[in-house]
């Protein structure tokens, strides 16, 4: 927080957009800065009203240079925005550089105003800079997918030391906020735009799920994947880490790595003669080389060759020797040279024909020493790459020393 | 070598000032004491290191300055708004 800890000493709070950005659509705009409200209401007593005229506790306006505070802004790049904390006057309004290209996306093209507005609103109730890395409150920007986009636990202790959790009643679940309504309150407190399921229900501040323990003998996994020798392990937003190098696995999250991929990978392999890994969700996939996403990605899964009819990936493992990808959907397989960048004919083929023991749908696959090892639920399978014969069954955890 | 190369001067003003904004680092502009200054920035970049997690050396390494460079937020991280 900042020195003495200065807060609102009310839950409802106002605030005013005093201009727009050129770069988006005014809904646009808005919609942003309610969602980033939202965010910090939604771990909070607090409900913040927007107003259409007079003084707002939070004023937000877009502004180039000098811009009648102390901090002029800097141009492109460097400094985006500022925020004061909360206070009379200027205390709590929100500034952002013109001179930055605002976007709703999350492009490397422009600065994704929702990330940045949630920043900023962070700093107008009361949060300083936090130096933990992936926090919101963490100074520096970075472009992440803002889909289903949670607070970092490091925020919600943050803003709760200031204002304590939400009240019971007036708290709500998740959802999209409304973005058509001429003046909004957040938390909506109006149950007939509600469905049913969007009712009021008592909520705790967000956590992610949690990891699971390496031993545990239900664990599964959605991608596996090696990475210059080492082998990846993911679940959730979670990465187990097993190096030739160390006895110990490593426990990491995906945002430690990739700060800018979503959870949750569908599938994921290495060309290593090109150091290269690809990760795959839902329709989407990714190439990155070491810590780099390579520019250009995401694109789409269809551009692989797959039919419109395949909406995601359940599993990909790439044969070193023949240089082959084997894509997993369901009951079946798709083959990919990797040296003609195409889809081989003959294919899809059943999983059944080819692979036989193997039930589907194939959650995980990995190549090591010459073996195939397809993860179904808590079990992984053993196959000889070039017999493909079913070798043994084994935990899908035998890989953590258990 | 007597004279520091442009580049190198380039950085280390882009430091000063980002040290100046964001870490409460106040130049002396006409100290006599120009070691004492250096002292004060090298204390400021450890005290940048720290924060953001980098191998603290107290000096302006390219990890560093490129840690300098990401887009930000405007608001201090160590010192207060005055």
């Amino acid at each position: 927080t900042f020195p003495h800890s200065p807060t609102w000493q009310k839950e409802d709070v106002t605030y005013r957009i005093l201009n727009y950005t050129p770069d988006m659509l005014q809904a646009d705009v808005e919609e942003a800065i309610a969602r980033a409200f939202q965010l910090w209401s939604s771990v909070t007593p607090l409900k913040f009203t927007r107003v259409y005229g007079g003084q707002a506790d939070i004023m937000i306006s877009f502004a180039a240079g000098f811009h009648g505070d102390f901090y002029s802004f800097d141009g492109p790049g460097g400094t985006l925005a500022h925020a004061y904390p909360p206070s009379s006057g200027i205390g709590g309004d929100a500034h952002f550089d013109e001179d930055e290209n605002w976007t709703k996306f999350t492009t490397y093209g422009g600065y994704n105003l929702f990330l940045v507005a949630a920043h900023e609103l962070g700093h107008s109730l009361g949060l300083s800079h936090s130096n933990v890395f992936g926090a919101l409150m963490y100074p520096i920007y970075m472009a992440r997918d803002t889909r289903d986009y949670q607070l970092h636990q490091d925020d919600i202790d943050g803003i709760q030391a200031l204002y304590g959790p939400p009240r019971e009643s007036s708290t709500l679940p998740t959802k999209p906020f409304p973005t058509q309504e001429p003046t909004e309150t957040i938390p909506a407190e109006a149950p007939t735009q509600m469905s049913p399921r969007e009712e009021p229900t008592e909520t705790t501040p967000f956590k992610p799920p949690q990891r699971p323990e390496d031993c545990d003998p239900h664990l599964t996994f959605d991608a596996i994947t090696t990475l210059r020798g080492e082998t990846l392990f993911f679940k959730d937003s979670y990465v187990w880490r097993k190096s030739p190098y160390f006895s110990e696995i490593e426990h990491d999250t995906i945002f430690s790595f990739w700060p800018s991929l979503i959870a949750g990978f569908d599938a994921a392999y290495e060309v290593d003669k090109r150091d290269r890994v690809l990760f795959f969700k839902d329709d989407q996939y990714w190439a990155v080389s070491g810590y780099n996403i390579e520019p250009g990605f995401p694109k789409p899964i269809h551009s692989l060759g797959f039919p419109t009819s395949v909406r995601k990936i359940d599993a990909a493992v790439h044969d070193q020797n023949t240089k082959r990808t084997y894509f997993f959907v369901g009951h079946k397989y798709w083959s990919f040279n990797e040296n003609t960048h195409s889809m081989e004919r003959g294919y899809p083929r059943k999983i059944a024909a080819d692979f036989p023991g193997i039930g589907y749908p194939i959650d995980a696959a990995l190549q090591k020493n010459g073996y195939f090892y397809f993860f179904r639920g808590s079990n992984q399978y053993e196959v000889d790459i070039k017999r493909k014969k079913l070798i043994r069954i084994m935990k899908s955890n035998s890989w953590f020393n258990c | 070598l007597p004279v520091a190369p442009k580049k190198e001067k380039e950085d280390v003003q882009f430091a000063k000032k980002y040290l100046e904004n964001f870490y409460d680092f106040k130049e002396e502009k006409h100290s006599l004491f120009k070691a004492k200054d250096l002292s004060l920035m090298a204390d400021k970049i450890r005290e940048m290191q720290s924060f953001f997690g980098l191998k603290v050396t107290g000096e302006l390494n390219h990890e560093t300055m490129d840690m300098m460079k990401q887009p930000r937020c405007g608001i201090p991280d160590i010192r207060s708004y005055s």
